[in-house]
């Protein structure tokens, strides 16, 4: 399984 | 002038041994409001947000914003300084390169300060989206905790499924494999010992053992931990510090084969 990062999900401010 | 102090230093100490195996170093944003941090793990697989509210520390004044950057093992030593019943005092100057710690004992007979040196961290916030999430469970930490414990040693993943039925915890590897289903509970003497499901869809998500592990080092913040989940979204998971704030931490899944 591939593990995704959280900027994947939440973009910068 | 920045200055927060907190009866209960005991929580700063359990606050720092929630995030510092997951993060090496943090910014603390204080502000009017209270005292936020925001960071990522060093793989950029999870997330930290911490908030402090002012109105759950006994004294509190930040006359400007001020973004303190804090090597978080340099912070943990000087915390380890502070005996649990010690009032936990920090304070900065404005555009300070230092903060101090101030521990009191209860009776005022010791009184030790320590200054750290702050570091210029120039970390990126997230924007977390507001979610409605489809699944919600509240359950008793410690639980959560030995859950992730156990299932560690069968595989690096753990998959959390959760139906209207309740939720179940699995695990696969070499020696074979390991399910713990927990109901939801229909009647409890303690609510901090109850397991409640909120669906409103059925959600299955994978996720990294080591990370769930590293957020169990909560588990003294709070008797209770909660865990929201959506479909192909980040897992949070939830502990409530008293009436002073929340600890946060963000799980992005393992997809795919």
């Amino acid at each position: 399984m591939a593990q995704k990062t959280i900027l994947s999900f939440f973009g910068s401010l | 002038m920045f200055e927060a102090r907190l009866v209960q230093g005991a929580l700063l100490k359990k606050v720092m041994e929630a995030i510092k195996e997951l993060l090496n170093e943090a910014s603390f944003d204080c502000a009017h409001s209270g005292i936020l941090l925001q960071a990522m793990d060093n793989s950029h697989v999870s997330l930290v947000s911490l908030n402090l509210r002012r109105e759950g520390f006994d004294k509190y004044r930040c006359d400007r914003n001020l973004v303190m950057g804090m090597n978080l093992s340099s912070m943990s030593k000087i915390l380890k300084c502070a005996s649990n019943d010690d009032i936990i005092t920090m304070k900065a100057q404005d555009n300070a390169d230092t903060v101090t710690f101030v521990f009191e004992s209860p009776k005022q007979e010791k009184i030790s300060d320590y200054e750290m040196k702050l570091t210029n961290l120039d970390q990126d916030h997230l924007g977390i989206p507001e979610t409605e999430y489809s699944c919600v469970i509240k359950l008793p930490s410690a639980e959560f905790a030995r859950i992730c414990r156990d299932l560690s040693q069968f595989g690096e993943s753990i998959v959390i499924s959760c139906t209207k039925e309740g939720v179940k915890f699995s695990a696969a590897g070499d020696i074979g494999t390991a399910n713990i289903k927990l109901a939801q509970t229909a009647t409890v003497d303690k609510e901090e010992d109850a397991v409640m499901v909120d669906m409103q869809e059925p959600v299955t998500l994978t996720f990294a053992c080591k990370y769930l592990n590293m957020f169990t080092k909560a588990t003294p913040l709070s008797p209770q931990v909660c865990l929201s989940m959506s479909p192909d979204v980040p897992l949070v998971v939830e502990y409530k510090i008293e009436d002073i704030g929340h600890i946060r931490y963000y799980l992005a899944p393992r997809i795919g084969d």
